[in-house]
């Protein structure tokens, strides 16, 4: 049969790479030997080779003795898609549809092992496979694919390079967590691949930045919705162990990729991951110095680095949905109509459960919360660059009133979201988390929340400590925030009422 | 309350709990220290 | 969002797809495509709890996971010089390349000292390995990360390679006493590696070009 053959001649390619250098001549003659014969001439010889040779693969690894090399069919395998896609002519077809071609039936052999297999699905040469592929093609393609020879190949190569990555992140996407829980331990290997995760974070321009937010979305969203709060799954432990592990990778050498990102990862991390929320939130630019935030004579106005407002990847505009335009026209020309259209359409139209601390369903838009905080603070410090410092550090300008109009207007929950969304921003020391200490300070003290003060100081309150209390990383911007309520003449936090009904917590404000 | 990250940044190479000049993600065995018991080899360069 | 109970919707979606999709058409793509397709039913609703199924297939996936042997670099071919030799069974097993995260020697300023292959294993073992050793690995182990981390080495060492004769050559400066014409005296060496495996100096004629070497 048609099928047999190509067995054959995949069992000749794993010989041969067996016998020789993968740079060695030989190599590259029996590729273009494949293709004078029309191997794969066709559409549907490619298909059919790469599922004979897959399946080959797979089975060679199940029947292999695990003490001796498994993975011999399966590297080779990778091997010869990276040949397949250096040395042939892509006149007709382009690259990019090609490998997609390939990749596709790889995700439905895939498929249909673990569909038909379930609990005795075996992840790990399929694993091996993208792996192997990450290996080879970091090893043709660095230095500008300099090995290849050939000009005008070298340069559509160095052209296609990212959508190489892209193609891969793009399958790595429909193989997530949720889609195929029996590959979970094997996709959280491959998004932090050391051929992988690195690539796609240093691509020019940022180019591999939005598919890696999904995909560390993807896992945060796994995560999210297998912990609950009376039990964790084991297997969902070891899964946060890993996420946590990967992040910590991350923030050492790219934290402007957590920095700029912080807004769409918070969005999908779940509340009760407090100590991976500072992970993301006290990450800072490689080259900021941070000076002590537990200095007593620190004052954040007189920070430097305070001029300089963060870096936001993803615009947070995009999901204010219906209330773009009542926000915008708010900041500029500031009337009760429109903040009362804003403060009503925070809601969402039914009850979503959640795992929060302290609660377990939400009726509000958290993430269109979020954008709207977010997206103020931008403005504001858009504003004090165009303007004064005064223009917005000031509790009459719309900036703040937006929000403190959503405080005054908002139920608890609302006001809880909003602060919450305010101390996501509460970072290292820049732009946004100069204004938004403000902002909360402010909150803090003010009188014109009449019987409501005492709410919102502690869900002020609240919102800080729960974020200090846990073991480091903390973020700058709230020790300060915190350090300055502790400070304050105004109100001396061990006079509250909610301080003094806990005394777990008056033990702890008492001893900070 | 998460837990004293010490121990899994020294398993990860950075040292003193600061961000470490060493890049990390590009000898990244695994996530889990427990599947990181060998060294993983990293992308180098031969000139020809 | 999506609304409760989807089941329904996405039985539409599917079989809408069916009729129009000619991917669908092709026998080669089935049973795979079916499988898949499933997949997309908990990615548009996930389960509220976890079932037992899912459980066991993430448990499943947890006992196989993949580990650094799995994602190690594929070498198919191997250099006949990089078998195992037999060795006594009082020699220890283990590989050498297992993880260490001893930190690295501050005394060591050299910027590559700092690159990510000074905390691997092999990169420490490599800055012991003597002259000789270098050469050796770098010569006979081609196309190698063994080579690779040998040519660093040397490089580090003060070495340079030079392109055209494929010479690893060495700067020798000697400080001269006080008093002299110049205050250093500069000669040159190189290693024979292809007659006599030895370190020799190079002859007064010999003309340092930077573009003959190799910038590693």
């Amino acid at each position: 049969t048609n099928k047999e053959r190509m067995l054959l001649v995949f069992t000749e390619w794993v010989k041969l790479l067996q016998r020789v250098p993968s740079d060695d001549v030989k190599v590259a003659v029996f590729i273009s030997q494949m293709i004078e014969k029309g191997v794969l001439s066709e559409t549907n010889n490619v298909i059919e080779f790469t599922k004979a040779a897959l399946e080959l693969s797979v089975g060679s690894f199940k029947e292999s003795d695990p003490t001796s090399e498994v993975f011999t069919a399966t590297d080779a395998f990778s091997k010869l898609i990276v040949n397949l896609l250096v040395l042939q002519d892509f006149s007709e077809v382009d690259r990019s549809s090609y490998f997609k071609l390939i990749f596709s039936v790889i995700t439905f052999v895939f498929s249909e092992d673990q569909g038909k297999t379930e609990n005795t699905f075996n992840e790990r040469p399929y694993f091996r496979l993208f792996s192997s592929l990450l290996c080879d093609w970091e090893d043709i393609s660095s230095h500008n694919f300099v090995k290849v020879e050939d000009q005008r190949c070298r340069a559509q190569l160095v052209e296609f390079n990212k959508e190489f990555y892209r193609v891969i992140a793009s399958f790595l996407h429909a193989y997530q967590p949720i889609a195929f829980p029996g590959f979970s331990f094997a996709w959280i290997t491959l998004i932090s691949h050391r051929m992988f995760l690195p690539k796609m974070l240093k691509l020019p321009e940022k180019a591999g930045w939005s598919q890696l937010v999904l995909l560390f979305t993807d896992l945060l969203k796994f995560m999210a919705q297998y912990t609950k709060k009376q039990d964790v799954p084991d297997a969902v432990s070891v899964v946060y162990k890993g996420a946590l592990r990967v992040f910590l990778a991350v923030a050492n050498d790219a934290p402007e990729f957590l920095v700029e990102n912080h807004y769409e990862l918070l969005n999908n991390l779940p509340h009760v991951y407090m100590q991976l929320r500072n992970v993301v939130l006290s990450a800072f630019p490689k080259h900021v110095s941070i000076p002590n935030p537990y200095n007593p004579k620190l004052s954040i106005d007189t920070v430097k680095i305070c001029d300089q407002p963060p870096n936001v990847f993803y615009d947070p505009v995009h999901d204010l949905k219906t209330l773009k335009k009542p926000v915008d026209n708010y900041l500029r020309i500031p009337s009760a109509s429109l903040s009362r259209t804003i403060s009503s359409n925070v809601f969402r139209s039914e009850y979503e459960k959640d795992n929060g601390i302290g609660f377990d369903t939400v009726s509000v838009d958290v993430k269109l919360i979020n954008a709207i905080v977010l997206h103020v603070g931008i403005e504001a410090a858009l504003e004090k660059q165009r303007t004064t410092a005064n223009a917005v550090f000031n509790v009459k300008s719309s900036y703040y009133t937006l929000l403190a109009d959503l405080l005054n207007d908002g139920t608890t929950e609302v006001r809880f979201h909003v602060v919450q969304a305010i101390a996501n921003q509460l970072r290292y020391p820049n732009a946004h988390t100069q204004w938004f200490n403000y902002v909360l300070k402010n909150f803090f003290n003010s009188e014109e929340w009449g019987e409501n003060k005492t709410e919102i100081q502690e869900i002020i309150v609240r919102t800080l400590l729960e974020r200090i209390v846990t073991n480091k990383p903390h973020c700058w911007g709230i020790i300060v925030t915190f350090t300055d309520l502790l400070k304050s003449t105004e109100c001396s936090l061990m006079d509250l009422p909610f301080v003094k009904d806990v005394p777990e917590v008056e033990l702890i404000i008492k001893h900070l | 309350l998460g837990i004293d990250l010490s121990p899994v940044l020294h398993s990860l190479g950075i040292p003193n709990n600061q961000p470490s000049r060493n890049r990390v993600l590009d000898t990244f065995q695994s996530p889990w220290v427990e599947t990181s018991r060998s060294e993983v080899e990293p992308k180098f360069f031969v000139p020809e | 969002q999506p609304p409760r109970d989807m089941s329904k919707q996405i039985d539409e979606m599917l079989a809408q797809d069916r009729s129009q999709n000619s991917a669908f058409q092709n026998p080669l793509f089935h049973p795979g495509l079916d499988y898949w397709l499933e997949s997309k039913r908990t990615l548009l609703q996930p389960y509220e709890t976890m079932p037992a199924e899912m459980a066991s297939q993430l448990e499943s996936s947890l006992l196989n996971c993949p580990d650094s042997l799995d994602a190690d670099t594929p070498h198919l071919y191997h250099n006949v010089l990089s078998l195992p030799h037999p060795t006594s069974i009082f020699f220890p097993n283990e590989p050498i390349r297992l993880v260490s995260n001893e930190p690295v020697d501050p005394t060591k300023t050299h910027p590559k000292h700092n690159d990510i292959y000074s905390r691997t294993s092999l990169a420490r073992i490599m800055s012991k390995f003597d002259l000789d050793t270098l050469f050796f690995i770098f010569y006979h182990y081609q196309g190698t990360y063994e080579q690779f981390l040998s040519a660093r080495e040397l490089s580090i060492r003060g070495w340079q390679f030079n392109k055209v004769n494929r010479c690893w050559f060495y700067k020798e400066v000697e400080k001269l006493p006080p008093g002299m014409e110049q205050s250093e005296e500069i000669s040159w060496r190189y290693f024979d590696y292809q007659k006599s495996w030895l370190a020799r100096r190079c002859g007064a004629e010999f003309v340092y070009r930077e573009e003959e070497f190799e910038r590693i």
